[in-house]
């Protein structure tokens, strides 16, 4: 997160890291259910099976993992059958964990929007992740507040790419809260009533994060995405062939 | 460059490596050009490290100068811009003396010349290394590059107005004009790119996305008309057809498992009556032999969360036989990880009690955040 800060253990319960081998921390996610995490398509590339893969809760240092973490290995990784690399469209996958995570004040899911409720314009949301700030990888978690951007203002800023109704832009035209390389699968979150936090994007793709000149960062839209996301944990859990 | 390179250089070998502090690394070799930026050049071999002091092609295209160069050929700041960017990024290779061949001095100073002010205007600096003296002047000793009559003025990922500008190539056909004279959106027809026209609307989709089972035309009629089933048969998503009786029966027979969806939900007035749609038709659950556990599988299974009250409702019909009835299956509870609707059958006989199922879900707890006890309590200062 580019302009961000650290934030306080535990404060978004619902933030994983995906981690894979020797690299470690590759990907941000966002848990949805005791065993289901949603993270972008783009961090599968290339690696798709699913024992390559580990998914840590509850974490706020990356390097020292604490009490309250928990560790869940990937059963099943499902790749969004539209996802397109070139326009990076369709970004999202749903992940299964082995098991189910024990829910603690550390590790609980995020809401999913309701089928058509979009965030609105010009609101405030977070985005949290252990990506790029910048001048340096950090160790803990941070957080930032971005500003909801419409559809076609965020048209405005893109030239190489072109801004679909499954993306969601969110930031400042100056960059100077974005999300960055490694924030990729991590969540943004809007407040709604009584406190509760739903989670409208997941961190995909924007301009050079560095350059703080070139626009907002772009989101996967998960409000377009409700309906797949349940039927995918739908089939998993309780279909046989 | 030591004149012939040992043998495991000139295979490539990772001892080669100019990032190696070795006895080989100033061996240079020719290698083909596969940035796509600079696939139109009037040469194809290179050799690196390049002019920008990038190590291989691959660190050629994810660079800083990568994106600033095209995005820079759309001002029209210079006409060959995308060609002297090209020499810097993929330096001709000479096949004889395995040199790099330099831009010519003079190309450098017109691109720096008429590019920099642009750059400076959105807060950018122009690329540290391409310092323009480094280059030979023209017609002097050494070999230098000069745009030939022929180069092309865009880059392969560039459309090339008629005008002679460049513009991006996602922005031909994208409906706003960025050609000064309008070209990019002249013969825009789906057809002309090769894409199929949705019926009514002028979306282009690739041929490839019709009767896939995901709709991508508006009113999704590329969807439609894609299967022809028997009077027995019914529809899956993605077109295939299936017979009716295996519609709902917990077991998928659609390949994208399409006839398993929606079998179950909460309907009537109340939003709570229990109906499952099994082989095509309307059923309501017999609450004979209901139990607790059917009550949390069927919330969870619509993703509502954990029940918050049941109730079994006398059924008002009234015409005895009107209703179709399901019954709980006798060996329910050994169908482990099945489907509500997998755990159902169908009898000859009506409902015992002829009461049906009704059930409230409350969604489970999400997107809360800790409780105030982690955040220290807001003081006044």
């Amino acid at each position: 997160i580019l302009g961000g800060r650290v934030t306080r253990r535990g404060a978004w319960p619902w933030q994983c890291s995906l981690q894979s081998g020797q690299s470690g921390h590759v990907c941000g996610c966002v848990l949805i259910a005791r065993r289901w995490a949603l993270t972008v398509a783009h961090c599968f590339e290339g690696r798709e099976s699913a024992d390559l893969w580990k998914v840590v809760l509850g974490l706020n240092n990356l390097d020292h993992p604490g009490v309250h973490s928990q560790s869940r290995g990937v059963r099943s990784i499902i790749v969004h059958p539209r996802y397109n690399r070139a326009v990076v469209d369709y970004d999202i996958s749903v992940v299964q964990l082995e098991s189910e995570v024990e829910e603690t004040a550390f590790v609980r899911p995020v809401c999913l929007p309701q089928p058509g409720q979009l965030p609105s314009p010009d609101s405030y949301c977070y985005i949290t992740g252990w990506g790029h700030m910048g001048n340096r990888m950090p160790f803990k978690l941070q957080e930032g507040e971005v500003r909801i951007i419409s559809l076609s203002q965020c048209q405005s800023y893109f030239d190489m790419k072109t801004i679909t109704p499954r993306m969601l832009c969110a930031g400042y035209e100056a960059g100077t809260v974005d999300s960055c390389m490694g924030d990729s699968g991590g969540p943004l979150v809007c407040e709604e009533d009584a406190g509760r936090w739903t989670l409208f994007g997941l961190t995909s793709w924007g301009s050079v994060c560095f350059s703080k000149v070139l626009g907002p960062g772009v989101y996967s839209n998960v409000t377009h995405f409700t309906p797949w996301i349940q039927q995918q944990i739908y089939i998993h859990t309780y279909l046989t062939d | 460059c030591i004149s012939s390179c040992p043998s495991v250089c000139a295979a490539g070998s990772a001892t080669c490596d100019p990032r190696h502090n070795n006895n080989n690394n100033n061996c240079t070799r020719c290698e083909p050009i596969s940035l796509e930026l600079c696939m139109n050049l009037p040469y194809n071999l290179t050799s690196y490290p390049n002019f920008l002091g990038h190590l291989s092609q691959r660190e050629s295209s994810v660079s800083w100068e990568s994106s600033l160069f095209p995005a820079l050929v759309q001002t029209g700041c210079y006409q060959y811009l995308m060609f002297y960017a090209c020499t810097l990024l993929v330096p001709k290779c000479d096949p004889v003396s395995l040199q790099r061949v330099p831009p010519c001095r003079s190309l450098c100073r017109s691109a720096k010349e008429k590019c920099e002010s642009v750059l400076g205007i959105v807060g950018l600096q122009w690329p540290e290394d391409s310092d323009c003296s480094q280059f030979p002047e023209e017609g002097g000793n050494a070999t230098c590059l000069l745009p030939e009559a022929g180069v092309e003025e865009c880059s392969p990922s560039h459309f090339k107005c008629r005008s002679g500008r460049c513009v991006l190539a996602s922005k031909r056909c994208d409906g706003h004009l960025d050609c000064d004279d309008h070209s990019d959106e002249e013969n825009c027809g789906c057809s002309e790119r090769a894409l199929w026209e949705c019926p009514g609307s002028n979306v282009c989709i690739k041929a490839s996305m019709i009767c896939d089972g995901i709709p991508d035309c508006p009113l999704l009629v590329d969807e439609a008309n894609c299967s022809v089933c028997r009077d027995n048969e019914l529809s899956c998503n993605n077109h295939q057809c299936v017979h009716r009786t295996l519609w709902c029966d917990g077991k998928k027979h659609c390949s994208d498992s399409s006839d398993e969806w929606n079998c179950v939900s909460l309907s009537d007035r109340s939003g709570s009556v229990l109906t499952v749609y099994r082989t095509a038709a309307e059923y309501q659950v017999c609450a004979d032999e209901w139990s607790h556990e059917l009550s949390e599988l069927t919330c969870n299974q619509l993703g509502l969360g954990v029940p918050s009250s049941v109730a079994m409702v006398a059924d008002q019909t009234g015409v005895p036989g009107r209703r179709r009835w399901l019954h709980v299956h006798p060996e329910w509870n050994l169908r482990n990880g099945s489907a509500l609707q997998a755990r159902l059958e169908k009898r000859s006989h009506a409902c015992h009690s002829r009461r049906r199922v009704s059930l409230f879900c409350t969604r489970e707890e999400c997107g809360v955040r800790p409780a105030v006890g982690l955040f220290p309590h807001r003081r006044k200062r």
